[in-house]
């Protein structure tokens, strides 16, 4: 199942660094190596997974600095590994203008390390700057969190017009692995207006799993912990795991 | 009270759109004429005021293209008119490097229309890249919308590091109006740590006024009306009223 995921979606605060925190987590739960690269100079994954965006982190790979080995973290989780970011990393929306060839260093340092996982997972920042299409040249699959509110759904034309373009251009690998439908509150008319509308829409290409509203989500990431390991039986954690399996599933 | 005020937080999510739509509508409703100027790609607030993205917009005004009057739309909404976003603003992000005085051109065409207006709001995406700058460069408050979760806590340090990079920069005249929380949930224990832990970081410097989550503010964007046209008697609707008050307020 090798296979390069990157977490996406341009509009913000939609439940991309939870669901690559916390989807990371699930299938390092079911055996297998990933590795999570913080692609986001908010470090939210980082922090979210307690590790300091002490140097060297992924903005000294791509500069060419120190290979991608000697920037990998353990995460406290087994079989879950990090590639942290830091602040410095927003350099790379103005270094890289003009260089040659730019969009590939990720997936160059990520090729040399390949060999050891099973599972690659890029948490993007919420724009379609350099860093994301860092990623997406990097990603073989695509994965889109989407809110079950109102906003949501105005941004997804753009950003298919997007993949269109990468896969078009520098990426013609690049695949849809499909939308998930996150913080869904079933009190509410919104969230299932939304979560129909996405479903007529878009079919299968929307993962079964819909990843509920739930505050323990929320809590995880003060404690540095991924959901599996902060609260087990919580709704966050039944999600995670059913997504993970659900994609090992459609990847077989 | 004629100001200009950049309503940012390059962390996604936070309530920018929410907060510029709403607020608007409230200080339109409080008598004062009042534009909103959409420098978002997404064109959240353009679509939240139920407003075509049909050129002209922004785009048009940044490249020179024609005076902003020309761009001004009517929300529907009583004082309170609107600059929409198209998604060819991504443009600015690459056309204006390099670009002899970019970042003033936001705040140069503001000043032909100001003599109308007593506040204008800029509506900034979730990031630190040109469109947000040219709103810094432009506004002489900053609003801060910050939902009550640990991860807004983080982006907080780099976005005041910013604004001090700015005040040095390009704009002396930039002070922060006033952080708001926002999506305030008094049911959970995390909303009320998160709350704490900001006003012991910033004291007088967060707004008293704290927006409750409440499902009428997501509901409001997809009938494209502001709150207050929407639900005049909800949570949300109250607490941006109480907003604009506070506003007006400090700014005698
Ligand atoms: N299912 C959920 N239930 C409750 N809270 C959630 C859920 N998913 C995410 N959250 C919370 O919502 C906020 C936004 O989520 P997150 O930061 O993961 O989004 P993001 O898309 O990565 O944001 P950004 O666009 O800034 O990168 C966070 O505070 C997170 O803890
Ligand atoms: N107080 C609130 N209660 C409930 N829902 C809210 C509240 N404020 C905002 N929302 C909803 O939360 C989502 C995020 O809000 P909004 O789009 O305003 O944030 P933003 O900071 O502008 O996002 P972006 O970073 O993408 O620009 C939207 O779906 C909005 O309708
Ligand atoms: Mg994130
Ligand atoms: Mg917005």
């Amino acid at each position: 199942m090798r296979t390069v995921l990157a977490i996406t979606n341009q509009k913000g605060g939609v439940g991309k660094t939870t669901t690559a925190i916390n989807l990371g987590a699930a299938l390092a739960a079911l055996e297998k190596r990933v590795l999570l690269v913080d692609c986001d100079p908010q470090g939210n994954a980082t922090r979210g997974l307690g590790v300091e965006p002490a140097p060297p982190h992924l903005y000294h790979v791509l500069s060419g600095q120190v290979p991608i080995a000697e920037a990998i973290r353990e995460s406290g989780f087994p079989n879950l590994r990090l590639v942290p970011a830091g602040r410095d990393l927003v350099g790379v929306e103005v270094e890289f203008v003009g260089l040659d060839g730019w969009q590939y260093r990720l997936r160059k340092a990520l090729a040399s390390v390949d060999a050891e996982l099973d599972v690659i997972l890029l948490d993007c920042p919420p724009s379609l700057g350099h860093l994301t299409v860092l990623a997406l040249a990097a990603a073989e699959r695509v994965v889109v969190p989407m809110q079950c509110e109102y906003f949501a759904l105005e941004g997804i034309s753009a950003l298919v017009e997007t993949l269109g373009r990468v896969r078009g251009g520098f990426n013609p690998r690049l695949a849809l692995g499909g939308i998930l439908l996150t913080m869904h509150d079933e009190r509410t008319n919104l969230s299932r207006e939304v979560s129909d509308e996405v479903r007529r829409h878009f079919g299968s290409r929307v993962f079964e799993t819909v990843v509920p509203r739930n505050v323990r989500l929320a809590e995880a990431p003060s404690h540095g912990q991924p959901i599996l390991q902060y609260d087990i039986k919580s709704r966050g954690a039944e999600a995670y795991l059913a997504l993970a399996r659900e994609l090992l599933g459609r990847a077989a």
